[in-house]
């Protein structure tokens, strides 16, 4: 465990617990998207289904339930929970975000480090992740304007993978053969893919004024 | 030993 990796750690939980915040404190999921959560609980589900045969450390496998059980509420919410349902945005939530999922799968099962079921299913979340913010993206473009909250999530979301390439680096330079070139790219597309809100919320968040 | 390779990231 290296600082850069911690930090992004502590990122991502940030960003899950502003977005649970939002929306079990105010009950309001306006500006969030169905899709992207979905495709959040299917990159985690695929992700961590070594957590009861392999375990790393305590920290590890409490960060893995803590992602599980935080992205299946928050699509529970937004789907079952009377008052926050209300607030979602369906017509403008279109992105047709299963047809990303194909794609990420036969792509695992053309390019993995090992093919066996837990590899081929680990790497199709790493390319699922890293289009899984596509439909919020999209929703952000078309709802325009965005309240703190949901653009701090999505500020830490895009963050945390950030922080992550900063790890790798330090492990390549720190540990012999620490080479996932697989991880490494899934993981810079993903983050450039927030290149331009980036742009954006900093250009606001220096105006003073909410994420337009 | 060629220890399957854990994935210790998150």
């Amino acid at each position: 465990m290296n600082i850069f990796r911690l930090a992004g750690d502590m990122t991502h939980l940030a960003s899950v617990l502003v977005l649970l915040l939002k929306i079990h404190t105010i009950k309001s999921c306006a500006g969030v998207s169905l899709r992207t959560q979905e495709l959040y609980a299917i990159v985690f589900a695929t992700r961590y289904l070594d957590i009861f045969t392999s375990f790393v450390s305590v920290y590890n496998t409490f960060m893995k339930l803590v992602f599980l059980g935080s992205s299946f509420s928050i699509v529970w919410y937004m789907r079952y929970h009377k008052a926050v349902h209300r607030t979602y945005d369906r017509e403008q939530d279109t992105f047709r975000h299963w047809f990303l999922v194909l794609p990420c799968l036969v792509l695992a099962l053309l390019i993995h480090e090992k093919f066996t079921f837990l590899e081929v299913l680990w790497t199709f979340s790493l390319y699922l992740e890293a289009v899984a913010i596509l439909p919020q993206l999209v929703l952000l473009q078309r709802t325009r304007n965005i309240d703190n909250l949901t653009g701090q999530y999505i500020f830490l979301l895009g963050g945390y993978r950030g922080l992550y390439i900063l790890n790798w680096i330090y492990r390549y330079f720190t540990e012999p053969h620490f080479v996932h070139w697989i991880t490494w790219i899934a993981g810079l597309v993903q983050t450039l893919l927030y290149a331009d809100f980036f742009y954006y919320y900093f250009l606001r968040f220096i105006g003073g004024r909410g994420v337009e | 030993q060629d220890q399957p390779q854990k994935h210790d990231e998150l």
